[in-house]
């Protein structure tokens, strides 16, 4: 079983590796990979030997092999839905992003509990009330949701999501989340990619 | 030299004995730490070893102690301040959010290129001119520097700040920033949490 540490690091190798076979480099050792992301090549063999073997001693790790292998182990070699609850700042910021689109991820039902905001159009996508989940996420096939309310409505939101059938909720709410019965939640704190800044300007950084 | 996964990790120990502390534990063990992230007690040992010597064979860590000594290492036991180019839907809920404040970070200047926004006020600060850069920040002590602008500027907004003195940026824009001289960058890609959240509900979850 893998650990979220080394989930986290899967995808920041996926990230260098790409970048790494668009400049022409077809053969990666562990310690290039590792030297990226301030890991030891022990680590990167650690967490690369779940992925079956793929690397040959002493040659190194084929990218487009290795490419391959990690988007299947996060499940991005498929396509997400996903469901977003709370389209204030931080929810429309989220649904313009390219990003998550170009990694498979797509946001496809809106839920505001603002009555200005239902039935208005964001994006492209109708704003419904929190009530309407329960129908349309199963019609939908979503499988994750998006939490970017306020804190104190954010514990009612994920579970009326985990009852639609959601099985992953990624959270920006503040405040810890109970986690719905069978259902894996993420949040994320900005907080702590800011103090991992502080700690390089403090320290005189790389 | 603590690499960057570590620095993250101690930000991670310092919410998870900040919640045990509300509880009324005082005496942690490595493992309970580790449990938590998901790594092994002998990292959490060795992830704590650069704080200097805080635990006690056999007895583990005092919590008020440990999260002195990572509030100290991380540099969140000071305030910084930071400026904020971009001022549009990412960079308005990142300057509503309490959690910066909460953790020693001010955002104390708004920089946005669109002539409508100049000269207005968002959530109490004045946005101005990318130009006057060079003028407000060193004057302000300004040391960070947070990009929510799109793609194309950022690399000379980047640039900007660094001009002005400041230290550290954490980029929200796409794409590799070439990184200015004697400054830190940390960037963040939320997909890369999404893609942690579709690990763990296509392997069933922790
Ligand atoms: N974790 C981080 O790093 C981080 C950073 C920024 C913001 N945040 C958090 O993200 C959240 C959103 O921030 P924002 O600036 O976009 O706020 P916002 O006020 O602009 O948006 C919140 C939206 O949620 C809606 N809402 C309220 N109750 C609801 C409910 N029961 N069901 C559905 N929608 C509901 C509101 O109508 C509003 O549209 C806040 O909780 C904030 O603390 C977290
Ligand atoms: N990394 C992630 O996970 C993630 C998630 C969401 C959004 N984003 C990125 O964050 C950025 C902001 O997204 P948004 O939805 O808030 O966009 P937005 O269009 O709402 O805001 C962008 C703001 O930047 C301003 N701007 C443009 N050029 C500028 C310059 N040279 N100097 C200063 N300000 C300038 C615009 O006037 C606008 O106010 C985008 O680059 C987007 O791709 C990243």
């Amino acid at each position: 079983r893998l650990s979220r540490a080394s989930v986290g690091r899967l995808s920041l190798y996926l990230r260098r590796l790409e970048i790494l076979l668009r400049e022409g480099t077809t053969k990666v050792s562990s310690g290039t990979l590792g030297e990226a992301l301030g890991v030891t090549d022990a680590q990167v063999r650690k967490d690369l030997a779940y992925l079956g073997h793929l690397g040959h001693p002493g040659v190194g790790y084929a990218a487009p092999e290795l490419i391959d292998a990690i988007r299947r182990a996060l499940g991005v070699d498929r396509e997400w839905l996903a469901a977003l609850a709370g389209v204030g700042n931080l929810g429309r910021a989220l649904l313009r992003y390219r990003g998550f689109a170009d990694r498979g991820f797509r946001i496809v039902a809106l839920f505001d509990a603002d009555p200005a905001k239902i039935g208005q159009r964001v994006e492209g996508l109708e704003v419904h009330s929190p009530d309407a989940m329960a129908e349309l996420l199963p019609a939908l096939g979503v499988e994750l949701g998006v939490l970017t309310t306020p804190a104190e409505s954010a514990q009612a939101v994920a579970d009326a999501m985990a009852l639609a059938g959601v099985r992953g909720l990624l959270t920006f709410a503040p405040g810890v989340l109970r986690r719905p019965a069978g259902v894996n939640v993420v949040s994320v704190d900005l907080t702590v990619q800011l103090e991992q800044l502080a700690f390089l300007v403090q320290h005189g950084g790389e």
